[in-house]
């Protein structure tokens, strides 16, 4: 899987 | 997915709503001045990557939405509409939410740099920072319908993004434990306020049956 965090959220 | 756009609609709703109320009303009566100001915090720190990431033009404009529209709230407030309304009942002892936010991200954030840090804040800091607005709505009681929907369109948002992290695990084997954990506190923090909205209005709604 890629990176961990959903930092292309809100 | 569905459940991101979603969640950003409702999010993007509740500004217009908020904005809307109160230049309709032009008033900022009900509105936790508290509550707002955290949301410039919340919003300026969560989005430094402006200046250092692209995602992007949709991500970029709604940052840039998101800080420009709370910076304006913030403003109407303390400059345009205060001399008509004073609010006395907005005391929500906010440092122990800033407190409380900067130690959770000292103790959890993926790397200890200012930015990570910081992100880790605005996401623990956005998780409470209703709280001031939902004291002030228990405190006066009777609030405008106006405010109730604003505030249900707010923490629907946060509510909505929880499926869409279930879906990007599944989909994309992405897992935020961060942002899942805020994001969790957060909805629970809303969940009594929407208990009590459902319940007005379905009973509304019954009342108006023919």
């Amino acid at each position: 899987g890629g990176g961990k965090t959903v930092k292309d959220e809100l | 997915n569905l459940f991101r756009i979603a969640g950003d609609i409702s999010h993007l709703v509740s500004i217009l709503i908020l904005l809307q109320t109160i230049e309709k009303g032009k008033t900022t009566s009900g509105i936790s001045l508290k509550t707002q100001i955290l949301y410039v915090v919340v919003f300026v720190t969560r989005y430094l990557d402006l200046l250092t990431t692209y995602v992007s033009l949709y991500n970029s404009l709604m940052k840039i939405f998101f800080i420009a529209s709370s910076v304006y709230v913030v403003w109407l407030m303390t400059s345009k509409y205060n001399k008509k309304f004073k609010e006395d009942q907005d005391v929500f002892p906010v440092k122990y939410l800033v407190g409380g936010s900067f130690v959770m991200s000292l103790l959890f954030h993926y790397k200890f740099t200012f930015s990570e840090i910081l992100w880790s804040f605005s996401l623990w800091l956005e998780a409470v920072c209703i709280l001031p607005q939902l004291f002030l709505l228990q405190k006066t009681g009777e609030a405008k319908a106006i405010t109730t929907h604003y505030i249900f369109a707010l923490g629907l948002y946060r509510a909505l993004y929880i499926p869409n992290w279930f879906y990007r695990y599944y989909s994309e084997n992405r897992l935020d434990l961060l942002s899942v954990s805020a994001g969790l506190l957060q909805t629970t923090i809303y969940s009594d306020f929407f208990y009590v909205y459902y319940q007005k209005v379905l009973k509304n709604w019954g009342f108006n049956l023919p």
